[in-house]
């Protein structure tokens, strides 16, 4: 997150059982991405962290206006390493409950 | 702070808000 200018964290608690999940976006640094973003806030969204894929999101998020179309991949990235997170911490949970 | 929604043709809601102070970054 700190490299991207953009942070995402989870908008609800984890359960560890729902697929999808909510979570927020925000830009923490506007200097670090390559487009102006728009002056918007914290996005929150909902993800389904087995079928869903960051790329579609940031895509959607550059359709809507939120950001411009060269920043859908810093974007993305965001996205994909807090989903990458988001498992890894409910693997290492599932291995301390058995 | 109020929140505004935008709905992408894909069908994804995405809701809008004021990012809390708290978790801005300090200068």
């Amino acid at each position: 997150a700190e490299e991207t200018g953009l942070r995402v964290e989870l908008a609800e608690e984890d359960d560890g059982s729902k697929d999808s999940i909510a979570m927020r976006l925000w830009v923490e640094d506007p200097k670090k991405l390559k487009g102006k973003p728009k002056d918007n806030g914290a996005i929150e969204f909902s993800f389904d962290l087995n079928k869903e894929n960051p790329d579609d999101v940031a895509q959607e998020m550059v359709d809507s206006g939120f950001f411009q179309e060269c920043d859908s991949k810093t974007v993305a990235k965001s996205i994909r390493d807090r989903v990458a997170l988001i498992k890894w911490r409910r693997e290492r949970c599932q291995q301390v409950n058995v | 702070g109020s929140a505004t929604q935008v709905v992408h043709s894909a069908g994804r809601r995405f809701i809008v808000s004021p990012v809390p102070e708290s978790r801005l970054r300090e200068p």
